[in-house]
């Protein structure tokens, strides 16, 4: 019988899924059991509601986000997951009252800056480190 | 502020009493880095208006904000590397000008006791306001800095050369002092002033009075006050100490 044409695989994409693509509107950011998948959210801290603003001459507050969601195996097209993350929840499949799932965490942190008086009246302006999350991912 | 993460199942919401939440706000205080509580700030009305050293340094934060967001862009040419940058007001200040002996000199005073341990100095600029001079045509002029070492009661005081300048006698604008090489003694007296002096001569060396060649000290605007600033780079990621 006439062999079927053989269809061509489709071209492997081999880019790593980009460690910072967050999840668009169209992205399935749900997991197999329709929880979050791990991804980042928005997080305002404002020094306003903190009451500070009478101090901190700028800014009125940050974007710092925060990680949250799921990290079950198969680990999601949109996420960053190490290899250990992957390993662990695969153990975890295995042995899910031994091993935890691995956990939803930053990848990627930046820095905020802020200024204020101090308590001589000079004015301090200091860059803070790994307070602004840039990217979620699986550890 | 805005939808913080939603407490895990199980653990009850509920809101924070006001000694927990003054317990939280240190404890962001903390990982901020900021010292202690603010104070509630009502200055006179006289103080509202625009200072120098605010004003410089709420440039300095658009480019270092700007540095924050552009991650990984070239850094702008300031505040570059430094993660702290201070400035401190002048707290006293003196002239030798004239009917007095020459030569003529003013001299600032800073308090730097708010200095916080483990930074090192990468810069330190002390800024000074300078109208066009009418006493003196449009003259070549050098301005040479000193910092004040050790003040003596029988003689001239200890002086340590930082820098000199030449500008006209017609310039106006901020002059910008490198006062980077008084650093070294900062860390080690702390508790002590820091005191710069600052000479004025003519081409062939005469000793002109700072305030006659336009320096502006003190009783100068609020936006054209001198200031000292200086840029600082923590010693490595201090790791928080375990409460």
């Amino acid at each position: 019988a006439a062999r079927p044409l053989k269809r061509r695989p489709p071209k492997k994409s081999n880019e790593l899924p980009h460690p910072n693509h967050l999840p668009g509107i169209f992205d399935d950011v749900h997991g197999t059991d329709g929880r979050q998948v791990c991804r980042r959210h928005e997080l305002y801290v404002s020094f306003q509601d903190l009451g500070w603003l009478d101090w901190v001459i700028a800014p009125q507050g940050y974007s710092a986000y925060y990680c949250e969601g799921e990290c079950s195996f198969p680990l999601d097209s949109c996420m960053n997951a190490t290899n250990h993350a992957i390993l662990q929840s695969l153990v975890h499949l295995m042995k899910p009252d031994a091993v935890p799932k691995a956990c939803c965490a930053p990848t990627k942190l930046s820095a905020t800056s802020v200024l204020y008086y101090d308590s001589s009246n000079n004015v301090i302006l200091r860059k803070h480190r790994n307070m602004v999350v840039r990217a979620c991912g699986c550890h | 502020g805005g939808p913080g993460p939603r407490p895990p199942a199980g653990c009850p919401a509920r809101r924070l009493g006001p000694r927990e939440r003054r317990d939280m706000q240190r404890e962001i205080l903390a990982v901020l880095g900021l010292p202690g509580r603010p104070r509630p700030r009502a200055p006179p009305a006289a103080a509202r208006l625009p200072a120098s050293a605010p004003l410089f340094m709420l440039g300095l934060y658009r480019a270092m904000a700007r540095d924050d967001h552009e991650d990984g862009g070239p850094p702008a040419r300031r505040p570059g590397r430094a993660d702290l940058v201070m400035s401190f007001v002048n707290v006293v200040e003196r002239d030798r000008t004239l009917g007095h002996q020459e030569p003529h000199w003013k001299e600032f005073h800073f308090d730097l006791t708010q200095i916080p341990e483990g930074e090192a100095v990468t810069a330190a600029e002390f800024q000074i306001y300078k109208l066009a001079s009418t006493h003196l045509l449009n003259r070549t002029l050098h301005v040479s800095t000193f910092e004040v070492v050790r003040e003596q009661s029988n003689r001239e005081s200890d002086l340590f050369f930082l820098d000199l300048q030449t500008l006209r006698a017609g310039d106006e604008g901020w002059l910008v002092l490198d006062v980077t090489a008084a650093s070294g003694r900062w860390l080690l007296g702390r508790n002590k002033d820091l005191g710069l002096r600052l000479y004025v001569e003519t081409e062939d060396g005469r000793s002109v009075d700072p305030g006659l060649a336009g320096l502006l000290g003190r009783r100068a605007p609020r936006s054209k006050q001198p200031f000292l600033v200086t840029f600082f780079r923590a010693s490595p990621g201090p790791v928080r100490a375990p409460r």
